[in-house]
């Protein structure tokens, strides 16, 4: 990823699975 | 008592799932974007995905090995939100970016699909 703008994003990236259903 | 925090666990287990996909290594499932085909682990899919997620849990529908995804979803937007799934890295590419956000929303990846809006309005002039 050389050359290329990185940001970086601090907050969640995904959903949360949950615990259960 | 004490308890080691290996800091970087996280991101080399993420590699190595990544190096298990390229080589094919229990991947269960076929993704299937127009003519395009992608293996990948169902459950890194599930983890990644709201859309895997609801279609892995469902009885009926957690044992297919191949999944076609709506002709409209763009092969180019889902392979990068792919390699982001294994890799946490999300390419953006100007060209792109609206096929990104709508294949993120179709996927119901909603962290993402909020980070392309506020990126999109951020390089707006």
């Amino acid at each position: 990823y050389e050359g290329v703008n990185t940001i970086k994003e601090m907050g969640r990236s995904i959903h949360e699975i949950p615990r259960q259903e | 008592d004490s308890c080691i925090q290996f800091t970087r666990h996280a991101s080399d287990v993420l590699l190595n799932l990544n190096r298990l996909r390229s080589r094919d290594i229990l991947t269960d499932v076929t993704i299937l974007v127009s003519r395009q085909q992608f293996r990948a682990h169902k459950t890194v899919l599930m983890a990644c995905s709201g859309l895997f997620y609801t279609i892995f849990t469902d009885s009926l529908k957690c044992s297919l090995n191949a999944i076609s995804l709506d002709p409209k979803v763009d092969p180019e937007g889902f392979a990068i939100l792919l390699e982001f799934m294994y890799t946490s890295r999300l390419t953006l590419k100007e060209s792109l970016i609206m096929a990104i956000m709508n294949t993120a929303i179709y996927l119901q990846m909603d962290h993402v699909v909020d980070t392309c809006h506020r990126f999109i309005k951020s390089s707006d002039p």
